[in-house]
């Protein structure tokens, strides 16, 4: 398990503090704002109210013993970059820092930044890639114009067996996986009957994709 | 191909009105800042400048006839849902708006949202689930636990035979397939050689995912 900075509680920052320390990472919280850090105590290892362009403060923090640290703060582009500089600058491995724009993230790349993160972009790009079936809740591409997609069965294919939805051609969608309440068959049975809340997960071009859900409508 | 409208070309509505529209789409974009509209011209299909809580202007610009609307706009709470509201009451089928906050996503749901978007705290948890090894450059979660990840080999090995690298335990890591350059192998041979710019994508637990990744370097 690995000892993790997060500096900058927003939405971001506290969904990424909270979801690493649930995975048994030992975090440690840094905002400057004390409602955000009350508000976030109890579902973050530790949370502690300071300054982050505070380079001494960061040191007694025990900062610099972090394999890695996230800068989550877009409001003040000159805070994300300055925190990042210090913390390369304290040793820190692996820093990711969340950009607002490309300007910033290429700054952030300059001063030391392992990998820049853009969330609205990016899941602007991923509601796009998933957009040709209101079935495809999630989508993760491999090469341009192919994707593994997470599919909910549609009413329309419950109760039909595996083989008959999903035919063998060999130019179009793949069955990879039918995840089952909590249970994941990998290559299921082609005669499996599909039921009611069953997740798929397919591979195939994105053309591919459209023509198969359409085809299921 | 469909007919979306896509209102508020902010970070996140701009990447989905330029995907939707390179993917083939007729893409509407609309936003009441003329400064956005005129940069987005070259990248948009119709790019309007006009404030969406007009309903009168709503109408003349035939967004009854979309097949769905993105709502990208969280600046102003009070402007999503009124602009949410007049499109359903225009008819439009699926509706999709992104939310600043839980408040305001279960509102926009009152209001007639089909699907409400929190791309910060997505981000952030996805960040955390991939967060086992450098190595992940991004992930799908299929159960709780139980992810899709999509992986960058690493320097460590390459030039090894896939069958040496990823075992066949049966609880371990599965690989569904590799992808190099733009060609995609699906249920690659265990004598195949890795490559340095090779992608993986990798089926397994959460635990089985950190366990494979740190026997690797
Ligand atoms: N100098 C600082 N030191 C520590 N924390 C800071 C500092 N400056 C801002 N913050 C905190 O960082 C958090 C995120 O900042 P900000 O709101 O600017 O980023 P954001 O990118 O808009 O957040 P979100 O993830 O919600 O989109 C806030 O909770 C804020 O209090
Ligand atoms: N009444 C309106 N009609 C049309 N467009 C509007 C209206 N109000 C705001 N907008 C536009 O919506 C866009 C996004 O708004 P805002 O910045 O509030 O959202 P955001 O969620 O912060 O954006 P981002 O996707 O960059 O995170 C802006 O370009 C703004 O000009």
């Amino acid at each position: 398990k690995q000892h993790v900075a997060v500096i900058g509680l927003g939405r971001f920052g506290s969904a990424v503090a909270a979801e690493l320390g649930a995975a048994g990472h030992d975090v440690l919280g840094i905002d400057s704002d004390l409602g955000v850090v009350q508000r976030l105590a109890p579902s973050v290892t530790h949370v502690v109210q300071t300054d982050a362009t505070d380079e001494q403060s960061l040191g007694r923090l025990g900062v610099a013993d972090c394999d890695s640290a996230v800068v989550a703060i877009t409001g003040h582009i000159e805070t994300s970059i300055l925190v990042t500089l210090l913390l390369k600058r304290l040793g820190v491995e692996r820093v990711i820092a969340k950009a607002r724009n490309d300007l910033h993230g290429e700054i952030l790349t300059r001063v030391g930044a392992d990998r820049v993160i853009y969330p609205e972009r990016d899941t602007g790009l991923r509601l796009a890639h998933s957009w040709s079936s209101s079935d495809i809740t999630d989508s993760l591409d491999v090469v341009e114009g192919y994707a593994v997609s997470r599919v909910q069965v549609p009413q329309e294919i419950v109760g039909q067996e595996l083989g008959d939805v999903i035919g063998n051609r060999p130019d179009g969608v793949t069955l990879l996986l039918l995840a089952r309440g909590s249970r994941v068959i990998l290559y299921p049975d082609r005669g499996e009957r599909l039921q009611r809340r069953d997740v798929l997960v397919l591979a195939g071009e994105l053309e591919e994709m459209e023509r198969f859900f359409s085809s299921l409508h």
